[in-house]
């Protein structure tokens, strides 16, 4: 299982949450305008967060994120 | 098994509720406005809860969280 | 495997029955007007009663829970 | 796999039947107009039975249970 | 796996015939008309007889029994 | 996998195949018109033969068995 | 995996070939006009053969096996 | 996993090679005008060849084999 | 899973590539024209080239193997 | 589970990103226009990212990577 | 797992990528204009680059490759 961010902006965080019973960031990757990532679910990661203007696709279809 | 909050006002709240005998609030990741959260269900985490005006994108479909 | 509850009136109750011999309430969750609940079947939970108006999205489609 | 009732009228009975070499009623939930239950086939249930009128969403579609 | 018989006159016999060398019948269950068994296949049940009217919903969609 | 004989005259022969190097019947199962046998292929049933007139439902549809 | 033969003919063949580095008969069931034969392929039957005017159900639709 | 081969003249052949790191022919099966074979892909066949008229039905549809 | 190839000329060359750190032709099954291999991936074969003209059929459609 | 990129300008990167605690680049793979790959997620690889202009297809579909 | 590659040029290269902590070039098949080399994922390849013109058939469609 992975989405996929298409970053609108510069500076576009996608977000790595710890899997476990403490939710903590474990890693922030910063795209920029144009950059494509393409992040699995995995033994660290159970909850990814998305700040800035984005793409994301994800089984569900495209959901927009937007910066504030 | 993930699903996706879109947050469509500040203070959205997630709230993921414990696996097991006893049920109670183990994190709440707190979402502003255009926000996005893709959280799966876990060891930890057998039930979600969303506060707050927000778009949730599950197998379903979309479901609307409303604000009080 | 899990379903959506959308509560449409304050006071909703979503309520886990136990797997086992035994059939019996372990937790029981209010939600009010507006607030989803996304719960999974568990090693606790073989079967869940909802009571109160409310939307029930599961693999059968929408089912509507009323209010008595 | 899990079904779902949807009471149409008060004291519908969703009976659980024990699987293993013996056949026997081993809980019976009872539903008033209205609520909803969703259950399981577990360890101890592999045959339901539903009195009253009711509506059954199962894989095969919807299922009118209709009272004497 | 399970079928879905929906009893269309009362006296209905739904009857689980036991798995493995010897073939005969462990348990019947029988319905009065507009009451629903849903029975699935289990460690001792690998065929099922249906006596009575009856519509039965199985995978290949649904069956008439009639009473003779 | 199971297969649905319905019956549609008195006296319909469903006939277990033994599974294993030798083939030999274990079982035959009498249906008069009207009744329905739900069978699955199991460990003692590799083959299953159907003489007399009824439907038999299978993964490939609905097949007619006729009587001599 | 099982395949539906359909005898159009009285004395239609249907052989089991072995599983294995030999490749022999072990089993010819003989099928009147109308009668059906539902067979599994198995620890023993790894190739079936069809002689004689049938009607032959598998995965690929229908396929016609006509006598010489 | 297994194909379906339709003799459409007398005399086709339908070729095992072996699995391994050798590949030679182990078994051939000879099928006269309307006979049909359905053979499986086993432990000792991991390639089949069919020479002669006969259409072959797979998971890709209906190929034709062209005798010389 | 297995290709399908219909060989349309004379010596058309099915080439089975080795599985492993090495990469050489293990096996060349030459076909005439109008015979139809079968050949799966295994645990010797993880590619496979097709020189000549011919019809490979596969899970992405037919693709059309052209002579020099 | 794999994508494939297909670079659209000279030195498009695919960048791979290791899996585990810590999440760093372990490979970046340069691609000239018109150059294909196709990467699986692996256990050195958990995420993937995308700079300069290509064409990414993923189960979502093709999203489109852009040049700053 | 397996992709096809169609050549449209001659001295198309289809490569093979290790798999592991080290991402070299283990193996480079060259295929001449109108041959087909259909290739798995494996142990040793994790990821696969197409240098020339030729047509990729894969599970999102076709994709084309050009030649620089
Ligand atoms: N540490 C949490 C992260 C998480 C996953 N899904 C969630 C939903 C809500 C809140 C937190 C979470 C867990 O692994 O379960
Ligand atoms: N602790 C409970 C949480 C839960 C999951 N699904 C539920 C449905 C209703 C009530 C509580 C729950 C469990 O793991 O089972
Ligand atoms: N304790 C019961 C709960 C239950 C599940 N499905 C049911 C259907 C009917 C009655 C009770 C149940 C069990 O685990 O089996
Ligand atoms: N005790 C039985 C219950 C049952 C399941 N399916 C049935 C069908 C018919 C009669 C009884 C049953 C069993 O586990 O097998
Ligand atoms: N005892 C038999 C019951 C049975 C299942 N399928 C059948 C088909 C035909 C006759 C008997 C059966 C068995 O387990 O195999
Ligand atoms: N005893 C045989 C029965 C059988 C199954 N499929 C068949 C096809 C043809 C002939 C016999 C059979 C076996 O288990 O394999
Ligand atoms: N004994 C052979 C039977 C067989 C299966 N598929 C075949 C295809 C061709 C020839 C023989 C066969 C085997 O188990 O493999
Ligand atoms: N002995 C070979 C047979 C084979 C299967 N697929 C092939 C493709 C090409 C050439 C030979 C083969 C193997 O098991 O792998
Ligand atoms: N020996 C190689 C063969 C191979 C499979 N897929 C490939 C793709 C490209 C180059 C070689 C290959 C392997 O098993 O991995
Ligand atoms: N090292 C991280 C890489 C990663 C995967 N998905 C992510 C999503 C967000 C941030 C980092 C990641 C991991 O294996 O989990
Ligand atoms: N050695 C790498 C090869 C690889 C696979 N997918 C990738 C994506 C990007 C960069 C390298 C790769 C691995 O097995 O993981």
């Amino acid at each position: 299982d992975y989405i996929v961010v298409q970053a609108e902006e510069n500076g576009v965080n996608v977000i790595g949450l710890t899997r476990g019973k403490d939710t903590r960031l474990h890693h922030t990757e910063i795209l920029d305008r144009g950059e494509i990532l393409i992040a699995q679910f995995t033994e660290q990661t159970s909850a990814i967060k998305i700040r800035g203007k984005a793409k994301v696709f994800c089984r569900y279809g495209v959901v927009e994120a937007e910066s504030r």
